[in-house]
């Protein structure tokens, strides 16, 4: 999972 | 993880928390909008497809399973239980909320990041949470008298989208990549559609008076 990725939010 | 993410989050927990407390302590779910609490368990399931695929933290993970976990356990109560089935609306929840989903998972086919199944439905929950409120919300009209727990639950579910626009703006200015049309547009949506609520939630704050949204 790389930082700038929306899909390590809920 | 920032502070409005954190913060965000933990409003989103705490409206989870406050509806169950409200419908485990009272046995009551006056108020309170079956269709909508149905839209969010299928947006938890369909966005939270991951969750055995991708480990992205402990706290991801936990809070994932606490969404999936309240969302299906709220519906489960408004269907099943035997007191609170009984506290439940129907005459007044009236929304036809099925109609939300074929739309939104249209436009998920259409417009999203990466034609794969995992991130479409990832999209469609993104949509379907920007609309899932709306029978909610029409049920708020409806009732007269609504009662502190059920405008305290809507309040911290607007807040806690938008805590999560300062979160993206934060993220686009101090990662370098973060940008996301589409989970911007959606939540810019669904923050707005609670616009109107707040003003009426914090003219009742402020006046010192009970909620009522004008019909």
């Amino acid at each position: 999972e790389t930082e700038d990725d929306a899909h390590d939010e809920l | 993880m920032n502070i409005f993410r954190l913060a965000g989050d933990m409003t989103h927990l705490a409206s989870v928390l406050v509806l169950l407390l409200k419908i485990h302590t009272i046995k009551s779910c006056a108020g309170i909008s079956l269709k909508t609490q149905e839209l969010f368990a299928i947006v938890f399931a369909s966005r939270y497809l991951d969750i055995f695929t991708d480990f992205i933290s402990l706290y991801n993970t936990l809070m994932k399973l606490i969404f999936l976990g309240s969302s299906f356990s709220i519906v489960w109560y408004i269907r099943r239980h035997k007191l609170v089935r009984r506290s439940y609306d129907k005459d007044q929840d009236t929304f036809r909320h099925y109609f939300l989903l074929l739309p939104c998972f249209i436009l998920a086919l259409l417009i999203n990041e990466k034609f794969t199944f995992k991130e479409v439905m990832w999209t469609f929950s993104l949509y379907l949470e920007a609309v899932a409120i709306l029978p909610q919300l029409v049920l708020l009209q409806r009732t007269k008298n609504i009662d502190n727990l059920t405008g305290q639950y809507v309040f911290l579910l607007g807040a806690y989208r938008g805590l999560y626009i300062l979160n993206w703006i934060y993220r686009y200015f101090t990662e370098p990549h973060y940008v996301h049309w589409i989970p911007w547009i959606s939540g810019l949506v669904q923050t707005l559609l609670y616009a109107d609520f707040f003003y009426y939630y914090f003219e009742s704050w402020k006046n010192n008076k009970k909620l009522q949204l004008p019909a």
